[in-house]
C-alpha cells in the first residue's frame, strides 16, 4: 500500500533537516501514481500533489516523527482536508413537505438510495414520502413502490403517462394530505450531456424548490467523475453527494474528484443493497481507502 | 512521470494525459509507453503524429482478441449475463433478444434476478416489447431453479437461444459469487456443455475497479466475452485495453443507449479512434 511504498522512498529524508523539493520527488511520484490507480481524476491529482508539495516544503522534520511518517501525515491530512467535514445529514429547512431530489447517471443507485434515505429519515423521526418520476425505465415506478413497501413509507402512485414535473407537484400535494414532511423524488438516470433530460431536472427543481439536490455517484466511477459531477452541479447547484456501492473494493477516488469538482459535501455512503446499507460520510475513512 | 529515454517530455505528457483521462490506468499506460520506446526509432519518437498512429495500432492489437465469432451452434444456445450492480445487464438482454430475433432466431429470457425489487417485472417488459417469452420465479426464489425451468421450457419449445439474467453483485461478495457458480452448474446439468456463453457486462464509466471485476468473474466462472455499456456517455472505457490484453477475452458488443436498438458489435477501430477524439 502507499504507506509501505512511501516509507521506502522517504527513508532518505532521515538525516535531512528539512523536506525539500528534490528529496521528496520520489515520494510525490508514488502519491501521484497511487491516486491515479485509485481513480482520482488526472487534474485533481495534479492539484492535490501541488498542495501537498507546498505544505511539505520547508517543513522541519519534527523530532517526534520520522520524516516518512511526517510526509505521510501531510498527505493524509491534506486528503482529509480536501474531503470536507463529517456529514451531518440532510438539510430540511422550509415549509413542509420539503423536497429532496435524487439525481445522477444511469444505474448509480438513486432508487435504492431514495429508499435508504427514507428509512434514515424515518429513524430520525421524520415522515418521508417517496415518489418516482422515472417514466422511462421499465418497471422503475414498480421498483420504487416495492422499496417503499420494504421501508414502510408511503409512495405516490405515479402514472407513467404523466410528465415528471406534474408528477412531482402532485406528489407534494399528496404528501401534504398524508401529513408527510419530506418528499424524496427519485428521478430517472440520465447522461449529463442529454440536454433535454438535464432541462427536465431544472424544471423539476423550479417547480418543487427542493431543500436538497443529492447527486448519486457510483464509488467505482473513473476519470469522468469530474466532468459528470461538474455538469450536474453547474446545471442544478447540487447540495450534496451520495457515494454508492462502497461495500465493494473500489478505492473510491471518485469521491475526491467529485468533491474537488463541485465543492459540495458528501453526505451519505451506500454500503449494501439492503435498506440498512447507508451511512453518514466520514472523510477519514475514505481518505485511508483512497490512499490504499 | 514515467522514465522514458527517448520520448520528448511534451509528447510523453500528451500521451499520458490521453491515456489516463480515458481510464487506461497506470500499469497499461506504462506498458504502452514502454512499447513505443522499444519499437520506435528516436526520430519517430519525436514525431507526435507517428507516435499517435503507433499507439493506436498497438491498442487495437490489444483489444482485438483473436477468437471466432459467437456461433449459436448448440440448441438451445445458453447465454448467461453477469456483472456488478447497475451496469446494464437487464437492458442489454432486452437488446440482445431483439437483435437475435431480427436474425431469425427464437429466444427465451430467464429472469434469473430473483433478488432485486421489480427485477422480474423489468425483464418482462423487455420480453413483451420484443415478443420474447420470459420465464420468471417468485421474488426470493432460487435463481438456479428459475434458470433451470427456463432451459426446460426452451427445450420443450425448441427455442434457439436462452438468455439468462442474473442479479447484480459485487465480485467481493463470495457467497454471491458461489451462487453464480451454482447457476453455471445447473445450466450444465440441464444442457451439457452450457452455458455456451458467459458475458460479463462492464460499465464504461467504471475506473480501475473494472479490472478486479473482470478478474474475479473470470476466475469464478470463466467468462467468454465482455459487453461494454454506456459508451454513449463521455467515458471512454479505456480500462478494457488492459483487461483484453491480460485475460484474452473479447469485447463482443457495446451498449450505446437505453433503447432496444442501442447495441452494436464491438469494432476495435471505432473504439481506438474514439479514445483519441
Ligand atoms: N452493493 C451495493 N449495491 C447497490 C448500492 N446502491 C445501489 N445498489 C445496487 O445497484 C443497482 C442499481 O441501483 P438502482 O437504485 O436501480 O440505480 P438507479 O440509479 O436508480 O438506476 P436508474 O434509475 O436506472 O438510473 C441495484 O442492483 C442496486 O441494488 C450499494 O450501496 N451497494
Ligand atoms: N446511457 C445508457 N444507459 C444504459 C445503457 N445500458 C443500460 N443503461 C441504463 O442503465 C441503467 C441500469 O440498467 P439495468 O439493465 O437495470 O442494469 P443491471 O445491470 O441489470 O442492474 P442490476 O440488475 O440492478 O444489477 C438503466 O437506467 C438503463 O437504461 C447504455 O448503453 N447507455
Ligand atoms: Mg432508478
Ligand atoms: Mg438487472
Amino acid at each position: 500500500n502507499l504507506t509501505e511504498k512511501l516509507s521506502g522512498v522517504v527513508k532518505r529524508l532521515r538525516g535531512e533537516g528539512k523536506i525539500t523539493e528534490s528529496n521528496i520527488q520520489e515520494a510525490i511520484k508514488e502519491v501521484k501514481l497511487s491516486l491515479l490507480e485509485a481513480d482520482v481524476n488526472f487534474n485533481v491529482v495534479k492539484n492535490f500533489v501541488d498542495a501537498v508539495t507546498r505544505r511539505a516544503l520547508g517543513t522541519e522534520v519534527l523530532g517526534s516523527l520520522t520524516p516518512d511518517q511526517q510526509f505521510i501525515k501531510i498527505v493524509h491530512d491534506e486528503l482529509i482536508n480536501m474531503m470536507g467535514k463529517d456529514s451531518t445529514g440532510v438539510e430540511l429547512s422550509g415549509k413542509p413537505p420539503v423536497a429532496i431530489m435524487m439525481v445522477g447517471l444511469q444505474g448509480s443507485g438513486k432508487t435504492t438510495s431514495a429508499g435508504k434515505l427514507a428509512r434514515y429519515l424515518q429513524i430520525n423521526k421524520r415522515k418521508p414520502y417517496l415518489v418516482s418520476c422515472d417514466i422511462y425505465r421499465p418497471a422503475a415506478i414498480e421498483q420504487l413502490k416495492k422499496v417503499a413497501l420494504t421501508v414502510g413509507v408511503p409512495a405516490f402512485d405515479t402514472n407513467p403517462q404523466d410528465k415528471p414535473v406534474d408528477i412531482c407537484r402532485a406528489a407534494i400535494g399528496q404528501a401534504l394530505v398524508k401529513g408527510c414532511d419530506v418528499v424524496i423524488i427519485d428521478t430517472a438516470g440520465r447522461l449529463h450531456i442529454d440536454e433535454e433530460l438535464m432541462k427536465e431536472l431544472e424544471e423539476i427543481k423550479a417547480a418543487v424548490n427542493p431543500s436538497e439536490i443529492l447527486f448519486v455517484a457510483d464509488a467505482m466511477t473513473g476519470q469522468e467523475a469530474v466532468n459528470v459531477a461538474s455538469t450536474f452541479n453547474q446545471r442544478l447547484d447540487i447540495t450534496g453527494v451520495v457515494l454508492t456501492k462502497m461495500d465493494g473494493d473500489a478505492r473510491g477516488g471518485a469521491a475526491l474528484s467529485v468533491r474537488a469538482a463541485t465543492g459540495k459535501p458528501i453526505k451519505f455512503v451506500g454500503v449494501g443493497e439492503k435498506m440498512d446499507g447507508f451511512e453518514l460520510f466520514h472523510p477519514d475513512r475514505i481518505a485511508s481507502r483512497i490512499l490504499g | 512521470f514515467f522514465s522514458s529515454k527517448s520520448l520528448t517530455k511534451e509528447n510523453m505528457d500528451a500521451i499520458e494525459e490521453v491515456l489516463f483521462t480515458s481510464d487506461v490506468g497506470v500499469k497499461t499506460s506504462q506498458r504502452l509507453l514502454d512499447f513505443l520506446n522499444e519499437n520506435l526509432s528516436n526520430k519517430e519518437l519525436e514525431d507526435a503524429g507517428k507516435m499517435r498512429d503507433a499507439l493506436k495500432q498497438r491498442i487495437k492489437e490489444m483489444v482485438k482478441v483473436d477468437v471466432p465469432p459467437v456461433a449459436f451452434d448448440k440448441k438451445p444456445y445458453i447465454i448467461m449475463i453477469v456483472g456488478v450492480n447497475g451496469v446494464g445487464k437487464t437492458t442489454t438482454i432486452g437488446k440482445l433478444g431483439a437483435k437475435y430475433r431480427a436474425l431469425g432466431k427464437t429466444v427465451l429470457f430467464a429472469a434469473g434476478d430473483t433478488f432485486r425489487a421489480a427485477a422480474s417485472e423489468q425483464i418482462e417488459v423487455w420480453g413483451e416489447r420484443a415478443g420474447i417469452q420470459v420465464v420468471s420465479g417468485q421474488e426470493g426464489s432460487d435463481p438456479a431453479a428459475v434458470i433451470y425451468d427456463a432451459i426446460s421450457a426452451a427445450k420443450a419449445k425448441d427455442i434457439d437461444i436462452v438468455i439468462a439474467d442474473t442479479a447484480g453483485r459485487l465480485h467481493t461478495k463470495l457467497p454471491l459469487m458461489e451462487e453464480l457458480k451454482k447457476v453455471k452448474r445447473v445450466c450444465n446439468k440441464a444442457v451439457e456443455g452450457s452455458p455456451h456463453e458467459i458475458f460479463l457486462v462492464l460499465d464504461a464509466n467504471t475506473g480501475q475497479n473494472a479490472i478486479s471485476q473482470a478478474k474475479e468473474f473470470n476466475d469464478a466462472l470463466g467468462i467468454t466475452g465482455i459487453i461494454l455499456t454506456k459508451l454513449d456517455g463521455t467515458a471512454k472505457g479505456g480500462v478494457i485495453i488492459g483487461i483484453c490484453d491480460e485475460l484474452k477475452k473479447p469485447v463482443r458488443y457495446i451498449g450505446i443507449g437505453e433503447s432496444v436498438e442501442d447495441l452494436r458489435d464491438f469494432d476495435p477501430d471505432e473504439f481506438v479512434n474514439a479514445l483519441f477524439e
